[in-house]
């Protein structure tokens, strides 16, 4: 049965991509086949693996308008068990148009549900704007996982984060469940410490108790386009993300 | 002569709405009346000098769609010559169908031609995304300014926002101009010091001179919904930001 996690936060800048690149690692490490997906016009979690999104012919745009087909566009990575389905510049201009699709929630449900049978774990980046492409993700999740920064406008935007999820629920996908991953931790001084012990109390039965560090080898291994678990295999932020990959692991066990 | 500028990036977390709030906040200190306006339905900007956008009745969405007038919608801030045209929910459905509106490009110029006049300057916030919203900001602008921060992802989108800017003079607006702004340099290490030294180069006609480090007063001030500049006075943002508004001014003096 293939897992499907959908990443996701309308705040800019909290770690979606460098989420969905590492947690992949990390699943295809230790738990099995992993199928990471960039529905991110702007291709970082792309790039962040080694390929060059503006380079692509075919990327998930094609395959979301039926004009490929899926053996044509997953690629493989560096990584053992890990695949991709890379973005493009054509993501942009697809997105607007889906609007118009009758049913476009469901395309990458389906798509997913044809093709990534022999997958045990797919994970997909999202924009950070609640659009077409948020819904076709959340559409075809059994988990929305939401990394926020321990900080005010990050936390601010949880609310329509929630009420997108709700609408989901009640729209095209009754089973979406969702976790927060706080990410970026600042263990310096007491402005994160502080917000943590008020996050864990008002949010205490949707977070994640994996929490990522901060940590500046994340940002030197997306220069270098290899996946952190490759980059810096003893890293602070590689630990943790294990240890996540191991919760999500057990998570799913209890489902 | 009223000046505008709009702050985008297409990269999430970059410091976009940091800098409209703080750079406007010290414009209407040391130079003349300032506009803030907040064209990100996320509202981050709005909340950070101390409004709730949940419940602004009454947002820049109905002005730009012709539903109220300048004086029902423009808001007073804590700061003497500072106002805002306040964000709120309803932007978001609203930039969805501005694209089905002839000439929605030149909206939101027209309004600060007809209702501005008496403002020195105009600082415009954008979402994440380089949609409607932005392509309406562009429009007004004089300066279109890119927070950039000195990572892989930030650089990388760059491309896809000068295109964006490249576009806008072509079709809309001749005389937009564009310059970047080194955003959260942290100090320590040498990986961002590394990475400024290659973007002095690469960019160095379109550089502003200023630079703004990493300080956690940032995040807190937003916490507290109050402009930085007042929150925390001699925060070395703080002066870096009025560093920054001085340049400014000299910069459109040469114009
Ligand atoms: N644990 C971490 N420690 C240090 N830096 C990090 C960490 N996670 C992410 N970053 C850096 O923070 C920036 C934002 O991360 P990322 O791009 O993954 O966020 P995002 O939510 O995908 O952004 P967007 O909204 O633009 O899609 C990147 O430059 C990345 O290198
Ligand atoms: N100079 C700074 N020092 C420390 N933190 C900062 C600084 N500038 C911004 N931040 C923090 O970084 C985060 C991102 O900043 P901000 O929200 O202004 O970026 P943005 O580009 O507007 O994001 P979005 O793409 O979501 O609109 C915020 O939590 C903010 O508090
Ligand atoms: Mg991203
Ligand atoms: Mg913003």
């Amino acid at each position: 049965m293939t897992y499907v996690i959908g990443v996701t936060h309308q705040k800019g800048g909290v770690g979606k991509s460098t989420t969905v690149a590492t947690l992949g690692a990390c699943l295809a490490e230790q738990s099995g086949r992993t199928l990471v997906v960039d529905l991110d016009p702007s291709g970082n979690m792309t790039s962040g693996l080694g390929y060059h999104p503006e380079e692509m012919e075919k990327s998930i745009a094609s395959l979301l308008v039926g004009q490929e087909v899926f053996a044509n566009v997953v690629k493989s990575t560096s990584l053992q068990n890990l695949d991709i389905l890379p973005s493009n510049p054509d993501l942009l201009s697809i997105s607007r148009h889906l609007f118009s699709y009758k049913g476009y929630e469901f395309l990458l449900r389906d798509i997913l549900r044809r093709h990534a049978g022999n997958y045990k774990w797919v994970v997909v980046d999202c924009p950070p704007t609640l659009g077409t492409l948020t819904i076709t993700a959340l559409t075809a999740a059994q988990l929305a996982m939401i990394p926020t920064q321990l900080e005010f406008y990050s936390l601010q935007a949880l609310d329509v984060v929630f009420k997108l999820i709700n609408m989901t629920r009640s729209k095209t996908n009754p089973r979406l469940r969702y976790r927060l991953l706080v990410t970026m931790y600042d263990r310096r001084g007491r402005f994160h410490t502080d917000i943590l012990t008020y996050v864990r109390q008002h949010y205490s039965k949707a977070l994640m108790e994996s929490v990522i560090g901060f940590d500046t080898k994340v940002r030197a291994s997306q220069l270098a386009g290899v996946p952190l678990t490759m980059y810096a295999r003893s890293s602070r932020a590689a630990k943790q993300y294990r240890e996540l990959a191991q919760e999500l692991e057990a998570y799913v066990e209890r489902q």
